[in-house]
């Protein structure tokens, strides 16, 4: 290499003018291309314009639009998979039975690599589980996850590992690692709907998927959806109406309800929440604190809990609460690795997930279960007419975006089915505090 | 699998200006608390939190 170096001979020549605006040239073409392709862009725009039916896809029926994520090379790698194909091959490949005497061995094995305390099996004898799915899907012993002592706990929903957890203001969610996203697109940015219709609470309630479609929720159109002054619930005997649960209470409301009957103290601390109400309520989303008009001044917190492929995949319910209504968005099935939650801004508004919004003592109160690639099935107990990871829904959501397009409306992208119960004070399907409401199986 | 849990909850009430005097500024007292850490694993009932 010195010879080389020492010995040869270099001669400079100038480079063609040309040659130089054409390097230029493609570079900045290299450059835009780069700077598109990692933005979110609709696949089906890019199909449409790919395939003849123009930049607006005239003549095709509409389809649901879905973001394309931005990210490392990674994802965007995962993106080009089909994601939810597999997840139900996976799942019909974990329903094949097992022989009879390699079940005990299969599942021990799959114990030791994934750390699952057999000890804790609601079915001793393996051979009892006839698939890695029915196992996937076991129940524990009954006394094994003692509920805490105290009365005013929020209580672990699953086992798993908290992931992130805070304070939500301004609509935000952060996530790990700082990214955050928007409180609307993982709930929807609709308020629920709400029927005075009852059925009985011993059975299990039958939703009629009633798709709809986002509207703005500053728009006029709330009140075809929300009656005022109609009763909400009850609990503790504050009376919960749906314009205070869910868009905040009637100016007069606020002047009589607390303030009067309150000490120096807590009527300044009304007087802060009255402040921040009266500059929030022009732009305040239907999710956000509704007790303004109560003596408690509340807060949103969210807390995201992760499940390992090892861990007890049925969730309970956290508290005792009303499950009002539910919104299915069937979005993708990425992993929900901490890998990839780290490096998928936005992973949860993007999976497939089951959004249940209800009330409890304090208020509003949603739960989430959001699937993955392995688990993309989400199971939902007192939901039967619920299904996920499944192509019929799939079509349904097609059919749903199109109807959405022939009415001229934005589709908002979930199926939205609303609970109704015996108790028209409760006005929902009650959950008490640790019962079991569902789980995630494989595929 | 994820499960995310957004909900509503006290958020305390302020202090009096003796116990800001005595060096609670700004801490809201009563409301919510936590009682877990992130990356900590948790079992089906344990406390997330207390009101």
């Amino acid at each position: 290499l010195r010879t080389a170096l020492a010995d040869t001979k270099m001669e400079w020549y100038p480079i063609p003018i040309a040659v130089g605006i054409g390097f230029l040239g493609f570079l900045q073409f290299y450059r835009i291309q780069r700077s598109q392709s990692s933005q979110p862009r609709l696949p089906d725009e890019r199909e449409d314009r790919d395939s003849g039916y123009g930049s607006g896809g005239e003549g095709r029926p509409p389809r649901r639009k879905r973001t394309r994520p931005s990210g490392p090379w990674s994802v965007q790698i995962m993106s080009t998979l089909p994601l939810k194909a597999l997840s139900r091959l996976w799942g019909r490949f974990n329903e094949i039975p097992l022989p009879y005497y390699l079940r005990p061995i299969g599942f021990r094995l799959y114990a030791w690599v994934f750390g699952v305390n057999l000890s804790e099996v609601g079915e001793p004898d393996l051979h009892a589980y006839p698939n890695l799915a029915s196992f996937f899907y076991r129940s524990l012993k009954p006394g094994c996850r003692p509920l805490d002592s105290n009365p005013n706990a929020v209580l672990s929903p699953a086992d798993g590992k908290i992931i992130q957890f805070g304070t939500i203001e301004h609509g935000e969610v952060e996530q790990v690692k700082g990214v955050t996203y928007s409180l609307d697109a993982l709930l929807g940015a609709q308020r629920p709907s709400h029927s005075g219709a009852s059925t009985p609470l011993t059975q299990p309630a039958s939703p009629a998927l009633t798709p709809q479609t986002s509207r703005d929720w500053t728009s006029d159109d709330d009140a075809e959806v929300v009656r005022d002054d109609e009763e909400f619930a009850k609990v503790n005997g504050i009376s919960y109406t749906l314009p205070n649960l869910f868009s905040g209470p009637k100016e007069e409301d606020v002047h009589h309800s607390a303030v009067d009957q309150s000490t120096p103290a807590e009527a300044s601390a009304e007087a802060e929440v009255r402040a921040d109400l009266a500059l929030g309520e022009s732009n305040r989303p239907w999710w956000a604190p509704s007790s303004y008009a109560t003596k408690t001044p509340t807060a949103l917190y969210y807390c995201v809990v992760y499940l390992a492929p090892g861990d007890y995949h049925r969730f309970h319910s956290p508290v005792s609460w009303v499950a009002t209504s539910r919104r299915h968005f069937a979005g993708e099935l990425f992993s929900v690795a901490p890998y990839l939650q780290r490096k998928l801004p936005g992973l949860f508004t993007l999976n497939e997930r089951v959004v249940l919004l209800g009330h409890w003592r304090w208020g509003f109160f949603s739960y989430t279960p959001v699937g993955a690639t392995n688990v993309g099935s989400i199971r939902i107990n007192f939901d039967r007419e619920l299904r996920t990871n499944s192509l019929t829904t799939d079509t349904e959501a097609d059919r749903a975006a199109a109807e959405a397009a022939a009415r001229g409306e934005p589709y908002s992208g979930f199926a939205e089915a609303t609970y109704e119960a015996a108790s028209k004070v409760l006005g929902g399907h009650a959950l008490t505090r640790g019962e079991e409401m569902g789980g995630f199986q494989l595929g | 699998s994820t499960i995310v849990l957004v909900f509503e909850a006290p958020k305390g009430t302020r202090p009096s200006f003796d116990e800001g005097y005595r060096g609670m500024k700004g801490e809201r007292k009563g409301g919510w608390r936590w009682n877990i850490q992130r990356g900590q694993k948790v079992k089906v009932g344990e406390a997330l939190g207390y009101v």
